[in-house]
């Protein structure tokens, strides 16, 4: 089964 | 002082009914410019960007930058006050603890103001930089809301395949499989039928069902949604607003264990 990734992996806090 | 005042109390209904499956809470951050949101949901999957540009509406006025902390089911149950064919103005004061939306009837003859309590919020602001995507495809709203639809029966999660000739949506579970091809169409005369796939390499991605049947609720705000893809990289699901703005959903893609 595929995993759900989290958003932070791909966009930096600003 | 900030006052933002819509026709149309009918395009902030809908923006509310957009967001609130996914959003509790949410800072609305306003400006000379315009109003934006911008607001993860809790477990991170999924990003809320909402821009309502000021000279979008018909009377707008914002003396300072204001960032008001505000309750989306309680924003929900105000608008939902509203006749569908009221005004709406939005008035706060300067470092305000609460907003007033104010419904006025068409004929000026009825006048209903609730008050709604700000609320203090951390906020986590992600920086998402322009990005030319591999594909963008842009397709009727009520389309793509039939398929997630259609397809969340047969999975938890919907695979995007991308090439120059159309879109394949598909999923697969304990029932069996389903797949939707989506050729481009030839003529565009009826823009609002049409569907256009702008390519720059093949994509294939996979979405959960879970959160792409919350962005459909923007379904409502616009005939068209744009779909923006590149491997590897989160989907962009943008709905325009009328002339005001957009709103635009980013979905983390699942990636194999």
């Amino acid at each position: 089964t595929p995993i759900q990734n989290d958003l932070k992996e791909f966009y930096a806090l600003v | 002082m900030f006052e933002a005042r819509l026709t149309q109390s009918a395009i902030l209904k809908k923006v509310l009914d957009a967001v609130k499956d996914l959003l509790s809470e949410a800072t609305f951050e306003c400006s000379d410019s315009g109003i934006q949101v911008q607001a993860m949901d809790n477990a991170h999957v999924s990003l809320v960007s909402l821009n309502l540009r000021s000279d979008g509406f018909d009377k707008y006025r914002c003396d300072r930058n204001l960032s008001m902390g505000m309750s989306i089911s309680c924003m929900s149950k105000i608008l939902r006050c509203a006749g569908a064919e009221d005004t709406v103005t939005l008035r706060a004061w300067d470092s305000p603890e609460s907003i007033v939306f104010i419904f006025e009837s068409p004929n000026k003859d009825k006048l209903a103001e609730y008050e709604m309590k700000l609320i203090n919020m951390d906020q986590e602001h992600l920086g998402i930089p322009e990005t030319s995507y591999s594909c963008v495809v842009k397709m009727p709203s009520a389309e793509f809301t039939r398929i997630c639809r259609d397809l969340s029966q047969f999975g938890e999660s919907i695979t995007f395949a991308c090439t120059k000739e159309g879109i394949k949506f598909s999923a697969s579970g304990d029932y069996g499989s389903a797949n939707i091809k989506l050729a481009q169409t030839a003529d565009a005369d009826n823009e609002e039928e049409a569907i256009i796939v702008n390519m720059q390499e093949p994509v294939k991605l996979t979405f959960s069902c879970r959160y792409l049947n919350c962005f459909v609720k923007a379904g409502p705000l616009c005939n068209q949604v744009q779909l923006s893809m590149s491997d590897d990289v989160p989907l962009v699901c943008e709905y325009k607003i009328g002339d005001i703005g957009h709103i635009r959903y980013y979905l983390a893609p699942k990636i194999d264990d």
